[in-house]
């Protein structure tokens, strides 16, 4: 029973990347095999799992543009049961190249659906935007999981994101439902992030994860040695509450 | 003398809004009149100088691919002598719009050439991107300031984003330089801000601002109140940063 969930919301710098990077290892630490999807041209996941840029290596633009399987693409990782579909910059020329082909919102959908049988659970990294890479992802996937940094800017976009995931829910993909609202970068001595979290909680209620990811620079340091936060500092508050997040994520899904 | 500068970063959540509004409003204190142009479809600037979401606004999306004029969409702000292009969500759709028209790069810099004699400063707030809206910018503008988080992810992307504005220069708008790079959300008790900050000025040398913007969470609440750093709270660190860098600004355009 593999799930796939596409980590998306269109404000930049929220934590999406972040969660791809270290909700994926934790979820292989409970429930292996994993798959990490980098969608995003800046390929920050592929950088933080330690993979140097490199203009040889093949990505998931190849995937979707040439006869490579997707499944010959995908790689291991420094973490046991977690694996990478990895992506690189030639992938910020997709939206335009997939806006010429027919059912073009289905070909990531299409190209991935053999790796589905594989990975128990498949985590797709997305860009900041709401153009045609996303859209591809939200229609491969399940679920959608929303980060929400704990500020007024990022606030403002949710409800126009979950605007966009109902209308694509209706026209493109009769699956997709809200893995959960996650809030991100958590600063209990802020009456801001309190704030934020209350306005989330009225308004989308049991939507919002019960687990906060707290502000904690070990999760901003962790990248830079190409490693999750399980394997660079695995008792810090970060590590604690992707484990946390995990274990929650998986109980979600097995009510069904 | 009109200078007109992007504010641009693909990478997400760096602080180019924040900048484009703070920066904005240091600049109509000491020069003004001064247009801030949101060119991003979340319309995070509009809504950040107490612009509430309103579809009947018309805006930058309608000087674009209306009969209507620039000049009538610009509005007052609640500073004195700074004045905005507002955003709307529809902006999303204008990548694909834009893709159809010929000459489609220098589609803004041709609407917005009757405005660079109203305005001293011209800033554009750029979406989390290099797709056509970006182009568009870079196109358009004299110059453009990068906002770079201290962070890993964001360093990343700071090379590939000078080669773009090196290729762009090269085809599209020949005086394009680089304003400066803009260290943001500098936090000096850790080390990850010291090191990206000692990468930074070893690379790309004196063309990292001497002024940096510490992190203060009077900046991050500011925009729920819908008034720049310099309203909210004139006298805290984030407000004099941004002052300060307005004089850097003015003194190396008086340079030439
Ligand atoms: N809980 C946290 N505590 C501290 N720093 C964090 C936390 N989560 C993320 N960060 C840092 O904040 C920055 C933004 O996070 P990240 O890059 O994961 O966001 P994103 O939504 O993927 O950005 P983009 O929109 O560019 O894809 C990064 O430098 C990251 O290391
Ligand atoms: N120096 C700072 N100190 C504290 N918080 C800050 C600072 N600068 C920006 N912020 C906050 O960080 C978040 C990201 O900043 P901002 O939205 O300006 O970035 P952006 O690059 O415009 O994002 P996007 O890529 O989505 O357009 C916002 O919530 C903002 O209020
Ligand atoms: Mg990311
Ligand atoms: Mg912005």
């Amino acid at each position: 029973m593999s799930i796939t969930i596409a980590i998306a919301n269109q404000k930049g710098g929220v934590g999406k990347t972040t969660t791809a990077i270290n909700l994926g290892a934790a979820l292989a630490s409970l429930n292996s095999p994993i798959l990490i999807i980098d969608f995003d041209p800046q390929a920050n996941a592929t950088a933080g799992l330690g993979f140097a840029k490199d203009p040889l290596r093949r990505s998931v633009y190849h995937g979707l543009f040439s006869e490579a399987q997707m499944e010959d693409l995908v790689t291991k990782t420094p973490v046991e049961g977690l694996f990478l579909l990895p992506s690189e910059k030639n992938l910020v020329g997709a939206t335009l190249e997939l806006a010429e082909k027919p059912g073009r919102e289905q070909t990531l959908a299409r190209k991935i659906a053999p790796l589905r049988d594989r990975f128990n659970f498949i985590l797709i990294d997305c860009p900041p935007s709401l153009d045609l890479l996303t859209l591809n992802a939200l229609v491969a996937a399940d679920s959608v999981l929303v980060p929400v940094q704990c500020e007024y800017f990022a606030l403002e976009g949710v409800s126009e994101l979950l605007d966009t995931l109902i209308r694509i829910r209706r026209s493109h993909n009769s699956r997709l439902s809200v893995e959960g609202i996650l809030l991100t970068m958590y600063d209990e001595r802020t009456n801001l992030s309190q704030q934020v979290r209350d306005d989330l909680r009225d308004f989308f209620g049991d939507q919002v994860f019960d687990t906060f990811i707290p502000r904690n620079v070990r999760l901003a340091e962790a990248p830079s040695y190409g490693k999750p936060i399980s394997l660079y500092d695995p008792l810090c508050r970060g590590a604690q509450s992707y484990l946390q997040l995990a274990k929650e994520v998986i109980r979600h899904d097995q009510e069904g």
